[in-house]
């Protein structure tokens, strides 16, 4: 863990007992390696770093009596800071239904978190409308189906239209129907992907208002800053949702895009089953990004 | 280690920093910068083009060092085992396979394993019409290794010459669905009467270190022939692959770079070094 290996950094010093920004700055080293080990995309860390390093130089620190527990304090508090300090819940619209948009690179896993979001909504007593907008993916409107129809919620679906067009065609339906949350599932979609891009953005400003969430693979490496920074060019991001999360990839993809959009992480992706949704801990990904 | 007297050290730098934005790990990255300043000292290379082209030598030698193509079975059918974890484009690559060897005047089938994800053998099912090569299903929840157990009996009828098993994303980490992934193995090494001529895992290219951890447990499992990295059409890099070749040698075979039948390329090592920075 961090504090073994800072405490590894710091061992020559139990004999002198007091710390020197120099140790400080070496045990630093130790924080940076296992932010980029966890795949804190590079900038990032370095803007992190420095940040801790001008409060570990402090005062405190240099006087206090275990600087392993202390750095590592301090690190934990601003991840946990630059995470997002607490959970921020989906943004209802003021006037129904709330249009929330599943966007995000190919097999991050937007058709089942919109299942899972379908089935936490419907919970907490809304009533939802799936719509399928992927019409490029073989056998991804029936998938989107076929999730719907374990969540029990209805499915919306035009055939040979754009989605730009069933996106507008769902709400009208929602709307006559009185359905007050309308949750629309995208194809995947590279940030590069020009003409791609223009049909979320479509999508998007087909509405006043609008619920944009960007979906992110917790494996994801170091290019999760590329594509944070271009989906909140954009998109008008209104949430992250980091998935797989079950697994034992260390998540810092979710640092870096929280740190380059500004937008918060509302859900965290823990399973492959329709349950599998937690709301956002930022404490826990803090842990679990430092391993 | 760093204060050498004719590299610059900010270009050494920068150059570690390029491999760790693509990916490649922290220890490889630092091992790969150090050993190329040393070599640049004995040679007296300071040209940035020079030293960043030397880098890129090496990468190249460190993914050239093995066999990239395909292994054909000694009795028909040759059997590919298509595995890895959610999402990183097993199916797609499926198709992509069969289509190229469909093309190549094959007798292709497909075979429908992943029994458990929503629409999962419809996915394969559109797939396998528009390449034109027979696809072996059965109802969802169905016994992945019976599905593939059968499948294998129906091509040694057909004449079949290639069947690729799909497989369900599966994490890693999950004991149980790895034991699943064996035993599918076994029971198709057993209707074979060899193990499964490839046994391939799927990778995105735009994962980052949790690809070692994931090469290692497949490897461990079924004993990986070779890796197909997909997506490589983004931006990612695919650096972890660096890593894998360094401490587990398994070849990356197969390229994927875009959702088309045709967006498949042999792994070539020049281009991966070419492009990785
Ligand atoms: N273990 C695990 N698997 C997940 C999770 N979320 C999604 N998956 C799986 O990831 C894979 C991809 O999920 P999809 O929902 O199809 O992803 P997508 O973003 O809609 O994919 P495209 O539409 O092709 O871009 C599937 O196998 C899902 O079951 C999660 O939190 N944990
Ligand atoms: N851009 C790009 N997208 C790809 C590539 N390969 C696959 N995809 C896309 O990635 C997404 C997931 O592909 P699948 O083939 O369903 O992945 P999978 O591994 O079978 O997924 P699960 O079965 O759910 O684990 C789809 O949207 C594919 O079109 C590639 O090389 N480039
Ligand atoms: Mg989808
Ligand atoms: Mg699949």
């Amino acid at each position: 863990s961090l504090t073994d290996k800072l405490q590894k950094a710091f061992r020559h010093l139990s004999s002198r007992g007091k710390i020197g920004p120099k140790d400080v700055r070496d045990g630093l080293k130790e924080v940076r390696l296992a932010l980029l080990e966890a795949d804190v995309s590079y900038q990032v860390v370095k803007d992190f770093i420095r940040e801790v390093q001008d409060e570990a130089l402090g005062e405190k620190v240099l006087s206090g009596l275990n600087p392993t527990q202390q750095i590592v304090g301090i690190v934990h508090r601003k991840l946990v800071h630059l995470l997002g300090d607490a959970a921020v819940p989906i943004k209802l619209a003021a006037k129904p239904p709330t249009i929330i948009i599943m966007a995000g690179l190919q097999g991050s896993g937007k058709t089942t978190t919109a299942g899972k979001l379908a089935r936490y909504l419907t919970r907490q007593g809304h009533r939802v409308l799936l719509v399928a907008a992927d019409v490029y993916r073989p056998a991804a409107i029936e998938q989107l189906r076929q999730v719907g129809a374990q969540v029990e919620v209805e499915v919306f679906t035009v055939p040979d239209q754009s989605p730009v067009e069933i996106a507008r065609a769902s709400v009208k339906h929602a709307q006559a129907k009185g359905y007050d949350v309308v949750i629309i599932d995208t194809a995947g979609r590279l940030q590069i992907d020009q003409q791609m891009m223009q049909e979320v953005q479509e999508i998007e400003r087909s509405f006043d208002h609008t619920e944009t969430l960007l979906v992110i693979d917790a494996m994801t490496g170091q290019d999760a800053v590329n594509v944070a920074e271009e989906f909140g060019r954009k998109l008008k991001l209104d949430g992250l949702i980091l998935t797989k999360l079950d697994g034992d990839a260390r998540g810092g993809a979710a640092l870096s895009a929280r740190a380059v959009t500004g937008v918060p992480i509302k859900f965290m992706g823990v399973g492959e089953k329709l349950d599998g949704l937690e709301v956002f801990h930022p404490d826990r990904l803090a842990q679990r990004i430092l391993g | 280690l760093r204060g050498r007297s004719i590299i610059d050290d900010d270009l050494l730098e920068d150059l570690e920093e390029a491999l760790i934005q693509a990916d490649v790990s922290v220890g490889l990255a630092v091992k790969l910068t150090q050993e190329l300043a040393e070599r640049a000292e004995r040679e007296h290379v300071t040209d940035p083009e020079a030293l960043a082209d030397l880098l890129r030598k090496r990468v190249m030698r460190m993914l050239s060092q093995w066999d990239t193509t395909l292994h054909t079975g000694t009795t028909a059918p040759t059997t590919f085992l298509v595995l890895g974890v959610n999402g990183v484009g097993k199916t797609t690559s499926i198709a992509k396979i069969a289509h190229w060897y469909h093309s190549a005047g094959n007798k292709v089938m497909m075979v429908a394993a992943d029994t458990f994800r929503a629409a999962a053998i419809d996915q394969l099912q559109v797939w396998a019409e528009r390449v034109g090569c027979d696809l072996v299903r059965q109802q969802p929840n169905a016994d992945p290794a019976a599905v593939a157990f059968d499948a294998l009996q129906a091509a040694k009828t057909r004449g079949t010459q290639l069947v690729i098993i799909d497989t369900a994303g599966r994490l890693h980490t999950k004991v149980n669905l790895m034991e699943e992934l064996r035993k599918i193995n076994r029971v198709v090494e057993r209707e074979l009467g060899r193990p499964a001529d490839e046994r391939l895992l799927i990778m995105d290219a735009t994962t980052g270190q949790n690809g070692l951890n994931q090469a290692r447990q497949f490897h461990e499992a079924v004993g990986v022939t070779g890796i197909m990295l997909t997506k490589l059409d983004s931006t990612a890099k695919g650096g972890i692959v660096l890593t894998i070749a360094d401490e587990l040698g398994i070849p990356i075979k197969l390229v994927g770079v875009g959702e088309k039948l045709h967006d498949l390329q042999l792994f070539s090592a020049q281009e991966f070094a070419n492009s990785l920075f």
